[in-house]
């Protein structure tokens, strides 16, 4: 069976609201090492891969696989009877009709409990090739935000440029054109505000706006975000989280000209 | 103008 209890409700409660206009139907996949989440969007354009770490949970207890089939838009209208700081607890049996989630307000010593029912979910499996990315971006993730939702004003589409001198997000669209330039940036007592830039070669690449600015829902996870990008690769967006648990998009280029 | 690719494109079905 699974048990897995969250100090505060928060940070399911945010995961599943950043990628639940990307992905309907997903398996929640449960092991010892903890809770993975792996689903394309309907278009198969873009991929979320999310990996809960058995040690973001305490207590956590798995002990063999499972595979916990939601539908996200029911999750979330469970989710929204959670409280930030209430404990949340999910449980499930070895084979589960049901996901048990329970929230805990201990300061007002008020508990609820619901039942969500599950369903088989048959999906694709990808393999994710471990890759040696041409560049990668770190940056604020509320900067990443407002440069995704003000290009889009330009354009539906971004081209990502890193180069030595920085890296370049344009946009060319019928009312005329735009880009931001970020430099590498490290102020000492802000490291929120980090721009770190690896470059191993320079690279650009085109990304449609309108699947990035859906990544950005996961803005509120981390204050961080890394953008990793090689030639004609799909671009990886990660978020991390505390313990080395992740959210992370993958979103195919456009290729051409 | 640019198309968009697919993800299978790039990553093996398991």
């Amino acid at each position: 069976m699974l048990e897995a209890r969250l100090d505060t409700a928060n940070l399911f409660k945010s995961a599943v609201d950043a990628i639940k206009d990307l992905v309907q139907d997903c398996n929640f996949d449960c092991n010892d090492s903890g809770i993975a989440l792996q689903a394309m969007d309907n278009s198969h354009v873009a991929l979320v891969s999310m990996m809960l770490k058995a040690e973001a949970f305490s207590p956590f207890r798995c002990d063999r696989n499972i595979a916990l089939g939601v539908n996200l838009t029911s999750l979330t209208k469970v989710l929204r009877a959670a409280g930030r700081d209430d404990t949340l607890t999910l449980k499930a049996e070895d084979a589960p009709d049901v996901l048990n989630l329970v929230f805990e307000a201990t300061a007002q010593d008020r508990i609820s409990e619901y039942d969500l029912k599950l369903m088989d979910i048959d999906q694709e499996h990808l393999g994710i090739p471990d890759t040696e990315y041409a560049a990668t971006i770190s940056m604020p993730s509320a900067e990443f935000k407002r440069i995704t939702t003000d290009l889009m004003a330009m354009s539906e589409s971004v081209t990502i440029e890193a180069t030595k001198d920085g890296v370049k997000f344009s946009s060319t669209g019928d009312i005329g054109n735009g880009s931001i330039t970020l430099r590498q940036h490290t102020p000492v007592d802000k490291p929120n505000e980090t721009v770190e830039i690896e470059l191993s070669e320079p690279v650009a690449l085109t990304f449609s706006l309108k699947y990035l600015t859906n990544f950005c829902k996961a803005q509120p996870l981390s204050n961080q975000v890394k953008l990793c990008l090689s030639a004609e690769v799909p671009l990886m967006v990660e978020y991390g989280l505390e313990g080395g648990s992740y959210l992370r998009f993958y979103l195919a280029p456009k290729i051409g000209d | 103008s640019s198309q968009q690719s697919r993800i299978e494109g790039f990553f093996k079905v398991q």
